[in-house]
């Protein structure tokens, strides 16, 4: 995946089953970013993997005051490139809520 | 370390929390 300056993890252990996983995101490089950004830290939500859309939650984040409207793709790439890997390892392990 | 919950009008929580320490990139 492409290194966007926006990191995002796993805020919990994924066991494959749950159809929402818990997870962290933060700005590792401000300087990725096309707007001014606020450090306020890291923001923990959690995301469905079945039903969500991760360029919604980065609107919700814009909306918020996390970020400015001109990187809301950044943050919605940057959390769907970390959806896509939780994905794909799921169907590696042949885990049942793929 | 000091945390701070956000809620989002569509009801998403987001809680806000210290970057992980051995995560910080040298800039």
């Amino acid at each position: 995946a492409e290194d966007t300056g926006v990191r995002v993890e796993l805020n919990e252990e994924d066991d494959g089953k749950k159809s929402s996983i818990a997870l962290k995101l933060w700005v590792e490089d401000p300087k990725k970013l096309k707007g001014k950004y606020k450090d306020t830290g890291a923001i923990e939500f959690t995301f469905d993997l079945g039903n969500e859309v991760p360029e919604v939650v980065a609107q919700e984040m814009v909306d918020s005051g996390f970020f400015l409207e001109c990187d809301v793709k950044i943050v919605g790439k940057s959390i769907r490139d970390r959806v896509a890997l939780i994905k794909w390892r799921r169907a590696r392990t042949g885990s049942p809520n793929t | 370390s000091a945390t701070a919950q956000v809620v989002h009008s569509a009801g998403r929580r987001f809680i806000v929390s210290p970057v992980p320490e051995c995560r910080l990139k040298e800039q």
